[in-house]
């Protein structure tokens, strides 16, 4: 059998919230090393990659490795019924066709449980090699948004280009054109305020803006994200999730005719 | 503009 317990479940909710637009469905693999999903937007444009780690849990057990077909939105619909401070608990019998959530409020005066129907999702795994990036930026999560979000309102696409003056996000639209220059900056206390920019060669890259607007629905998981560029490879959009694990979004550039 | 390829171009199926 299968059984987590979470007693921040508002991170559960904020995760489901960060990948339902995205992605309509896919499998949530569990084994005993953590729970962990790999599933591509409807138009095969994007990757997402979670991973929970067991040690992340307050409760892990899983004697079986079993994918859960999931349902996204369905699964939200379910998640929006537990407070943001209760403690949530997965269960599934092996080889289930249902999920059970308990939700347990903080004093535990309210205890309630929902079954959420699995679906059978075939699903293509594809093998994410680690490896060396030309440039790495971390900076705050809400400045990502920000950008993201003005940029949109201007243009398509955006052109990414990172040099030792730092990291430039460029569009144009019928509107006119945009830049947001963002400069190495650690002079805060705060270090979720820091942007880091760890260049080892200039890059610039073309990305649909639409799916990078998407990923910043992840901003509530975390205080920084992390932007990792490679010339003509997928963008990296990575959030960690506390102790409990991270995720990553990976967008194909777009490529000159 | 430009063209966009599947992100599965990039990775190896496992």
């Amino acid at each position: 059998m299968f059984e987590a317990k979470i007693s921040q479940g508002s991170v559960l909710k904020k995760l489901v919230e960060a990948l339902k637009e995205l992605v309509t469905e896919g499998n949530i693999d569990v084994s005993p090393s953590g729970m962990s999903l790999q599933a591509m937007d409807s138009s095969h444009v994007c990757l997402v990659s979670l991973v929970l780690r067991d040690d992340g849990f307050d409760h892990f057990r899983c004697d079986r490795n079993m994918p859960m077909g999931i349902h996204f939105a369905n699964f939200s619909k379910i998640l929006k019924c537990a407070g943001n401070d209760d403690a949530i608990t997965l269960k599934a019998e092996d080889n289930a066709d249902q999920l059970t959530l308990m939700f347990e409020s903080s004093n535990q005066d309210r205890i309630s449980d929902f079954d959420l129907k699995l679906m059978s999702i075939e699903s293509e795994h594809l093998g994410i090699p680690d490896q060396d990036y030309s440039a790495e930026i971390k900076m705050p999560a809400s400045e990502y948004q920000r950008i993201v979000r003005d940029l949109t309102s201007i243009g398509d696409t955006v052109l990414i280009s990172a040099t030792k003056e730092g990291i430039k996000f460029s569009t144009s639209g019928d509107v006119g054109t945009a830049n947001v220059t963002l400069r190495h900056n650690t002079t805060s206390e705060k270090q979720e305020e820091h942007t880091i920019i760890d260049l080892k060669e200039p890059v610039a890259l073309t990305f649909a803006l639409r799916y990078l607007k998407n990923f910043s629905n992840a901003t509530a998981l975390a205080p920084q994200v992390k932007l990792s560029l490679t010339k003509d490879l997928p963008i990296v959009v990575e959030y960690q999730v506390g102790e409990l694990g991270n995720i990553r979004f990976y967008l194909a550039p777009k490529i000159d005719d | 503009g430009g063209k966009q390829r599947s992100i599965s171009a990039f990775f190896k199926q496992t």
